[in-house]
């Protein structure tokens, strides 16, 4: 995350390869449930002995005796809707819900965050030097209007994607942060209403950064977890 | 410090049986400590060729046959590893072939050889022991001979040949950087013997081999787990960690089973991509391959010919999970190249529909990915929640892609493939259909107890800010 700062983020989770790299970011939707990118592996069908998911940390590498580090292996995968970028991910046993570790709500179906609308992404990448590599950070982005966004994208914007207001600093989500939430504070609690995408280029200045919307996604990934 | 170990080949969860010992030889021994002190007593004894070792109890059965003895067959195990002497199992020599114990009989010549304990029609000085092995008519080298195993043979105007066993290191050559060898060469260049993959010591490493499938990390054999410029190993030396193995190269550089390139997309993990994007997901211009400037590496072009790392351009010479590049800003060493777009590996969509599709009615009956769909009415692979008797409205017939449940992303069916309960079809939105627009005002919203974080936490951390 670029121009973010350390924080705390209980529903972001670590991919980790099996070397136990970082490599993407996700959110905890369920005890034994993450939601991810596509973009994040090679396919929706890979062998995946060796790869995990960590929480309950703050650390991009944590010690393996820190306290509250959950360490679980992914267990099957299942690949979203056409032109969702959407991956879910099935582990192979439910985490500890803790201080550390808690769930993320997920939006009613085809829910549209008002504008304005105060939010978060986090996550353990790239920052590009304006903060600290090796801790989760957390940065502040406000929600705007599809409209709004498609006047500088020019109408590229699709429906299911949404945006949040451009800033004159470099601030948003980079490599490393990519299948990570967007987070926004609705009806007193956190809501996961955008998945973090790879963009052409990093938090750039006076640009709306894009999400995918995951309330337009929300009744698969019920189905998915049900199924 | 070699293991005892060094000397076996393991087949994880196998069980050697024997027509005629159905309980096998003798009994299990349960007093070891583990898998390396079966192999120190088995490689005392002349007669035991091989080891069970049980992995639940620790008990080991010592063995003296193997997969090549007659009357015996390798069964799956669910608590047995089966460890083979490697003189009797490998089929390839190392050095002058003096350990070789396999049982190839046949001379260079195609001459069957004659069995060691006949004195017709060669009459010869040996006589066969545990000690040297001459077993049956096999071939072995019992003069330390430097072309290897030979024996008498029994044509009468022919002495003795040799049998012309291909040593380990000629046995395999290597494509490339030999990702892809699995020989069974277990010395490095230098002459030192490479330590067990599944072994800590002497030296500890990450590359185990349960976490390593796909890289074959078989005893104690060179590999290139790591893509290195050539497989290598660990070595039993304390003072040497790790060398190269020296192993023939299989030609010209181009692989022969190589995965078609891309240029504008990749597949899998992209390490066929050969396309010319230069810049980091970040927008970070990647550094030319051929630079050790600002980051020094290992991937210099002339060690990884068949990797294609010209100029600056997004590769993955390392089997990561997507292109990546070394940038040119000194504090950012790597990054991946994710703003390329992946391949789709969905087939072409075969018809269309209009709406969620509930009332698509065609004939359809492929996933996305082309995977089949299973029956409705079936209830393997897959227990349908939704059949022809539940759901009569939604026209479940055969197996043709149907929308029982009103998904708004379309079509779908449960399918064959056992590892994917339900999939989207290789169907599009007819190009005349608009789906109505989601972006109304928001409705009112009740959440239970999630998003919710420890505030105590939070303020800690603000303190922190």
């Amino acid at each position: 995350v670029v121009g973010g700062q350390p924080g705390n983020s209980p529903w972001t989770v670590s991919l980790r390869n099996r070397q136990g790299q970082h490599f993407c970011g996700g959110s905890l939707v369920k005890e034994q449930w993450v939601l991810t990118a596509q973009q994040c592996f090679p396919s929706c069908h890979v062998p995946l002995l060796g790869y995990e998911v960590w929480l309950g940390t703050m650390f991009q590498s944590p010690k393996p005796t820190e306290p509250g580090l959950q360490r679980v292996p992914i267990a099957k995968m299942v690949c979203g809707p056409p032109d969702s970028q959407f991956l879910l991910l099935k582990l192979e046993r439910p985490v500890t819900l803790n201080q550390r570790v808690a769930l993320i709500c997920l939006p009613p179906e085809r829910y549209v965050v008002p504008p304005g609308t105060k939010c978060e992404i986090a996550g353990w990448g790239e920052t590009k030097g304006t903060g600290n590599n090796s801790v989760l950070n957390v940065a502040s982005l406000n929600v705007i209007s599809n409209q709004d966004c498609n006047v500088k994208y020019r109408g590229r914007v699709q429906e299911r994607e949404m945006c949040t207001k451009d800033l004159l600093a470099p601030v948003g989500a980079c490599e490393g942060d990519y299948g990570g939430p967007l987070a926004c504070f609705t009806h007193d609690c956190w809501v996961l209403e955008g998945m973090i995408i790879p963009a052409r280029v990093c938090a750039r200045p006076r640009w709306p950064a894009v999400f995918m919307r995951v309330s337009v996604f929300v009744d698969w990934i019920h189905k998915a977890i049900r199924l | 410090q070699r293991s005892p170990l060094n000397d076996f080949q393991v087949l994880r969860g196998t069980e050697l049986q024997h027509l005629l010992h159905t309980a096998g030889p003798g009994p299990w021994q349960e007093d070891v400590a583990d898998a390396e002190e079966c192999a120190r007593r088995c490689g005392l004894l002349l007669d035991c060729r091989a080891f069970h070792y049980n992995v639940s109890s620790h008990g080991c059965q010592l063995l003296p046959w193997t997969q090549d003895s007659p009357q015996t067959w390798l069964q799956r195990s669910g608590r047995c590893d089966l460890f083979q002497k490697k003189g009797y199992v490998r089929t390839c020599i190392m050095d002058n072939g003096v350990e070789y114990r396999g049982t190839v009989a046949i001379t260079m010549g195609g001459l069957t050889c004659q069995h060691w304990s006949h004195r017709v029609p060669n009459d010869h000085k040996y006589t066969p022991t545990l000690h040297n092995g001459l077993e049956e008519n096999f071939c072995r080298n019992p003069d330390g001979d430097p072309r290897g195993p030979w024996c008498y043979t029994t044509h009468p105007a022919v002495r003795f040949q040799s049998c012309g066993i291909k040593s380990c290191r000629e046995a395999a050559c290597i494509w490339c950087n030999g990702e892809d060898y699995r020989g069974s060469v277990d010395r490095t260049e230098s002459g030192r013997e490479c330590q067990r993959w599944d072994l800590q010591h002497p030296h500890p490493h990450p590359f185990e081999p349960g976490k390593f499938l796909d890289k074959d990390l078989d005893d104690n054999y060179c590999r290139n787990p790591d893509s290195s410029e050539r497989p290598w190993c660990y070595t039993t030396d304390p003072q040497v960690e790790r060398e190269f193995c020296d192993l023939p190269s299989c030609g010209p550089e181009a692989q022969p089973h190589q995965e078609a390139t891309t240029l504008n997309c990749f597949r899998g993990k992209g390490e066929s991509y050969r396309g010319t994007a230069n810049t980091t997901a970040a927008g970070v211009p990647c550094q030319r391959w051929d630079s050790q400037n600002p980051h020094k590496h290992r991937f210099a072009p002339e060690k990884y010919p068949c990797k294609d790392l010209r100029e600056n351009f997004c590769r993955n010479p390392d089997g990561s999970e997507a292109p990546w590049c070394f940038t040119t800003r000194p504090g950012m060493r790597v990054a991946f190249c994710y703003q390329i777009r992946r391949c789709t590996d969905n087939v072409r969509p075969e018809d269309c529909y209009y709406g969620t599709g509930e009332q698509y009615r065609g004939s359809v009956s492929k996933t996305r990915k082309g995977v089949s769909c299973q029956r409705w009415s079936a209830e393997t692979p897959h227990k349908s929640q939704f059949t022809p008797t539940s759901a009569p409205h939604a026209h479940l017939e055969e197996n043709f892609c149907r929308n029982p449940d009103g998904d708004s992303h379309g079509p779908w069916c449960y399918t064959t493939d056992p590892r994917t309960p339900f999939d989207y079809c290789a169907l599009r939105r007819c190009d005349d259909d608009q789906p109505p627009s989601i972006l109304e005002p928001p409705d009112q919203v009740l959440f239970e107890k999630c998003g919710k974080r420890d505030p105590r936490l939070d303020q800690r951390v603000s303190k922190l800010r």
